[in-house]
Order: structure tokens, then sequence, then C-alpha cells
């Protein structure tokens, strides 16, 4: 029954589907706003120091691995930890109660807590940013070619956010320690995320 | 997990992204 499709993404419109639309319709519209999105990963990939020089493989495997950790810190803030709400990509707001009540569960409260632990950190958008091209390069390694390279590259952006981190914040140590725990806690929701996936499927 | 991004057609969105071939949709 079309009307109990539930749409868990905020990159959807709404969480509950149009019953009048078809799946392919719904789906359609979801790509309206994924596809783009992904492609904003690319481009901002593109835009690391040495990313592009990576092996066309490599780059590819990192980006399949690591697009939706850069999507959740990309739209952590979708997830408003003080008022409790979610803001899908129509902009309008949901309730933790209200997307609850339809049926969402431990991925929704595991990306609040992440929300919550991000802002927390209060990055400039520049520590964001650098954080970000973090996040990419430091995902799944199965299927990467050059393992040295991208490790090297990892090695070199981290050096970079170290720097970055204790220049803004000189006195507070453990700031750069918490954006690190960020990583395990992104691989958390990855995996948590890609087994919603599974279910998922388009024809 | 097998490829559960493959279930959205991530690999082709990025490919076609990283080769600068962009479907002129109407975005």
């Amino acid at each position: 029954n079309r009307k109990d499709i539930l749409l868990a993404c905020p990159m959807n419109m709404h969480p509950q589907a149009d019953p009048n639309k078809t799946p392919q319709e719904i789906w359609e519209d979801f790509s309206l706003s994924f596809t783009p999105a992904v492609r904003e990963v690319v481009e901002f990939a593109k835009h690391i120091p040495g990313f592009s020089s990576l092996s066309q493989n490599d780059q590819i495997t990192l980006l399949k691995a690591g697009t939706f950790e850069v999507l959740m810190v990309r739209f952590a803030s979708l997830f408003n930890v003080k008022e409790k709400t979610v803001t899908f990509i129509s902009g309008t707001t949901y309730s933790l109660e209200a997307l609850k009540s339809m049926g969402m569960g431990t991925l929704l409260g595991t990306m609040f807590d992440f929300s919550e632990k991000l802002s927390a950190l209060e990055l400039s958008a520049e520590e964001l940013g650098l954080f970000t091209a973090v996040v990419l390069v430091s995902t799944d390694r199965s299927g990467i070619e050059n393992v040295k390279s991208v490790e090297m590259l990892q090695d070199s952006l981290i050096k970079a956010l170290r720097t970055l981190v204790s220049k803004s914040a000189p006195g507070d140590v453990s700031r750069f320690t918490k954006l690190l725990l960020k990583l395990p806690d992104l691989r958390t929701l990855n995996n948590m995320h890609s087994e919603k996936l599974l279910s998922f499927r388009i024809d | 997990f097998s490829d559960p991004a493959s279930n959205l057609g991530l690999e082709d969105i990025i490919r076609k992204a990283l080769m600068g071939t962009v479907e002129e949709r109407p975005e």
C-alpha cells in the first residue's frame, strides 16, 4: 500500500510518499536531489589536492565507499538536536516523535547523536571542508589498488587538519582528537545506512 | 555488504561526474 512507503532520507521532499505516485515517480523525485548531491561530492573530491592524481579506479572506489559518509557530514545540520527535528529537502520540518511514530528508529537516533557531537565542535567552514576531505580518503579501502598513495594522501590531509584545528583553538588539545573520533562514528552510520540500502531496489 | 550503493546507481552518477559527462537533464 503506497501510503505506507516511508522515505527516511531527508533528501526526499517528505518522509511519507505521495500515494498517487508510482515507485518509479517516487524514485525520480528523490534522484532530483540525490544525483546533484552526489555530483557535488565528486566536484568537492576533484578539489582535494592530490585526489585527482590517484588512479581512476581508486577515485571511483573511494567515492563509492565514502559518498554517504560525506553526505552525512554535509547534511548533519538537517538533524536539529536542540529542536529534536529533521528538515527534509522540501524545507518541511518533522519532529523526532512524528518520525518515530512513522517507523524510523536506530539510524535516525544515531544520526542525531552524530549531528550533536559534530556541531558541538563548532567547526569553521574551512575546518569542516578539510575534515570532509579526511572523511572521504579515510573510507573503506576494499577494492583500492594503490593503498599506499591513498594512505599518503590521508596522512597529508590529517596533518593539514591538525595544523588548522590547533591554530584556531591552541589551548584545546582534545578538539582535534574529538574530530578524528567522528571517523569511526561515520563508519558505523554508513554501515547502518548500507543495511537499509540493501532492502531498497530500483529496477 | 556486497554493494548496497549500487542499488541507487551511485557508481554511474560518480563515473559521469568524474569524467565530466554530465547528462544535460533539466535541473
